[in-house]
């Protein structure tokens, strides 16, 4: 998706 | 998680810190943007809400509940400590700040991964972090003459952007399906106000001169 996999980041 | 990501993770919490010593050791925010540190601490508390639900890792919590402390402990110093607050540039320091924070929150509203109000929130803290640094940049061009420390905190700021990207370059090519567009585009935006203001600043290191920005 268009930021699911930034989640992670802060 | 990569070199990178953690470089940059601690560049930033480096910067925070500097802003926050040299306030508490020279008892001065001379220079210092109170709307670009209040636009921040927005930016972290819209974007960390999910602190209490979503346990990711101990590693991010901790550095939330930091980056949460350490914005406050330096809005706190320059609107309530009695001597800190005398040297805050008020009048230099004009940025309407609904002039960012309208813009984002209406193209968090369009442009989002998901229609609800957490993910509009944190999509709104992704977008306002990118001009979030526009009122500091702002008062430094009005000050010209930017003081080591302070001109410590932009570069390290600006430098913690460019090692999220190296991040984001390194993720993309190991991670099979690594992709997060919205988060790119802002960050390469939010990383892109800063190279005006990385070209003087080498500049004045390069000659060991006091950083001076043009008029």
């Amino acid at each position: 998706g268009p930021v699911e996999a930034a989640k992670d980041e802060l | 998680m990569n070199i990178f990501r953690v470089s940059a993770d601690i560049l930033h919490l480096l910067s925070i810190l500097v802003l926050l010593l040299k306030i508490h050791a020279t008892k001065s925010c001379a220079g210092i943007s109170l709307k670009t540190q209040e636009l921040y601490l927005a930016v972290f508390v819209t974007r960390y809400l999910d602190l209490f639900w979503n346990f990711h890792s101990l590693y991010n919590s901790v550095f939330k509940v930091v980056y949460i402390a350490t914005s406050s402990m330096i809005i706190w110093y320059m609107k309530r400590h009695r001597g800190v607050k005398q040297t805050y540039d008020k009048d230099h320091d004009t940025f309407r700040y609904l002039f960012l924070i309208v813009p984002c929150a209406v193209l968090a509203l369009i442009v989002n991964g998901r229609f609800s109000l957490f993910e509009i929130l944190w999509t709104f803290s992704i977008y306002l972090e990118a001009v979030a640094i526009l009122p500091q940049l702002v008062l430094l061009q009005r000050t010209k003459n930017v003081d080591n420390l302070t001109g410590n905190y932009v570069f390290l700021l600006g430098l913690y952007r460019a090692f999220y990207i190296l991040n984001w370059i390194y993720r993309y090519a190991t991670e099979p399906h690594y992709s997060a567009w919205i988060v790119w585009l802002s960050g390469l935006v939010q990383t892109g106000l800063y190279l005006d203001f990385f070209y003087y600043y080498l500049q004045a290191w390069k000659q060991s001169k006091k950083l001076q920005l043009p008029s």
